[in-house]
Order: structure tokens, then sequence, then C-alpha cells
């Protein structure tokens, strides 16, 4: 299904975002 | 920890509901923090995901004849558009300031309101494509309940006719569904549910045969016969309202869903 296509696609482009903004707050903890 | 109840929305959702939660924690524990770094690239890529999916969510719903659906999907889409918004506005305040506090604010509730945006949407597209199931399992129910007014073969053979590929539908469609099911218990209900129907769907048509050949050759028993066959329907019926009533579950409480 295109909705499920485009869900997954909001979720990697999150991921990745997210992941970026893990990584400058790791080194700290 | 939000809990998924189908296999691909848990697929879909899960991985980034994990990482958003570390994300918070991450800056909850590191108050101050590092700096953060450039994010507008990333930002772009979800922005451009977003819009992607309000086009297909609007061609969904454009093109849906369930109302439900029609109601509530645009209110998914709008919240996954103003998390999108809120990223923008975060990544724009951290190139400014890499150490905003409030970017970082905008930065976590953008996140949040992503993931809980698309788990919306996605559940909203999830109860419509049960609601296909349960009008299937509704026709069946619909299907048995004339099987007391046939009263020959001609009308037995015109009411296996209607009724045989309904119901292969429904068992082809809660079978995918059972297994699409995270929920141990919903799943192996309809698993018992269905092969109830599987075993009772020739019993019922061999009941209904007994009870014509026994009106047609005005023998005894005609009431027996009825009241056999009857029992058969209302049993299978039985069954596919239970099943009917689990495809509607989604919760995860025993307590309330058992």
């Amino acid at each position: 299904e295109m909705i499920l296509e485009a869900a997954k696609g909001i979720m990697a482009a999150s991921s990745a975002l997210v992941r970026a903004a893990n990584a400058a707050q790791r080194e700290l903890i | 920890m939000p809990v998924f109840h189908t296999k691909t929305i848990e697929s879909i959702l899960d991985p980034v509901a994990q990482q958003v939660s570390r994300l918070v924690i991450l800056h909850e524990e590191a108050e101050d923090g590092n700096a953060m770094p450039d994010l507008s690239r990333p930002v772009q890529v979800v922005s451009a995901a977003v819009t992607n999916l309000v086009k297909v969510g609007r061609d969904t719903i454009n093109s849906s004849d369930d109302n439900i659906l029609r109601q509530d999907m645009p209110a998914a889409l709008n919240r996954v558009e103003t998390a999108s918004q809120l990223l923008e506005e975060a990544s724009d305040m951290l190139r400014a300031d890499p150490y905003s506090g409030p970017a970082r604010k905008k930065l976590i509730e953008g996140s949040r309101g992503i993931l809980q945006g698309t788990s919306s949407l996605l559940l909203c597209f999830d109860e419509s494509e049960v609601r296909k199931i349960i009008q299937e399992c509704k026709r069946v129910l619909d299907y048995l309940a004339v099987a007391e007014v046939i009263n020959t073969m001609e009308d037995l053979v015109q009411f296996l006719k209607d009724l045989s590929p309904c119901l292969s539908k429904v068992s082809r469609e809660v079978s995918a569904r059972e297994k699409e099911l995270t929920h141990q218990v919903h799943s192996e209900i309809l698993v018992r549910c269905l092969e109830q129907v599987k075993i009772l769907a020739p019993i019922l048509i061999c009941s209904m045969k007994v009870y014509i050949h026994i009106v047609e050759q005005q023998g005894k028993g005609v009431e027996e016969a009825a009241e056999n066959r009857n029992y058969l329907a209302s049993r299978m019926s039985d069954e596919i309202q239970e099943i009917i009533r689990v495809l509607q579950l989604t919760t995860y409480d025993e307590d309330t869903s058992e």
C-alpha cells in the first residue's frame, strides 16, 4: 500500500534526523 | 514505550519510537548539552517525506468510500505537517544558536509529533482495512440469516453460490489478519473461531439438505431437522460475531479487552 510506503519513508527520514541529534549529545553522557 | 497492535505498524514505528525516547533521555541528561550539529539537511529530507505522505494521504481520503477514514485521517495528516514545521523551526534556530534550549524542545516536540501523527495515520488506515473485513463478515451473517427460509434444492444451490465466495474471502482475510496481530490471545481467538466456522459450514449445508429432503418427501422429523439447521446457523453466526468483536480490539490491556 502507498500509505505504508510513505510512512516508512517518513520513519527512515526521522530516524536519520534523530540519530544525528542524538550523536551530538551521546559523547556528553 | 508505545505498543503497536499489528506487526506492520510495529515494524514501521517501533525503531523510531525507541530513538525518540533516546533523544528525550539524552537531552534531559545532557541539560545544556553539546552544540547541536546543522540538522537542516535531515530536516529537509523529513519535510520531503512528509509532503509525500500528505499527498498519498489526501489521495487515499479522496478515493475512499469509508466515511470514518475520510473524517479521521485529515487530523493525523495535519499533526504530521505541524510537527514537520516544528522541526524546520528548530533547525533554523539551531543554525543561529547551536546551544538553543527552546530549539531542542522544538526538535523533541517535532520528532514526537511526527511519530504520533504517523502512528495515528497508520491506525486510521488499519482500522479502515479492518472495517472492510468486518463488512465481509456481516455479509456472511446476512446469508446465514436466510438459511432458515431455504426450502428447495434450487434455492440451496443459489445459497451456496452466494455464501461460498464470501466465506472464502472472510477465511482468507481473517487468516491474514490473525498473522498480523501482535497480541497472541486475539490471534488465537481468531484462529479458533475460523476453524469452527470451517467445521460448521459443511455440517450446516448438510443439515439444510436433510431438511429439504424431508420437506420434499413429506417425511417425519421436519421440526427436528429445522431445529438442527437453525442451531448450526446460529453457532456459525456466533463464531462470526466473535471474529468481528476481536477484529475491533486494538488494546493490549487484557483486563478491558477480554
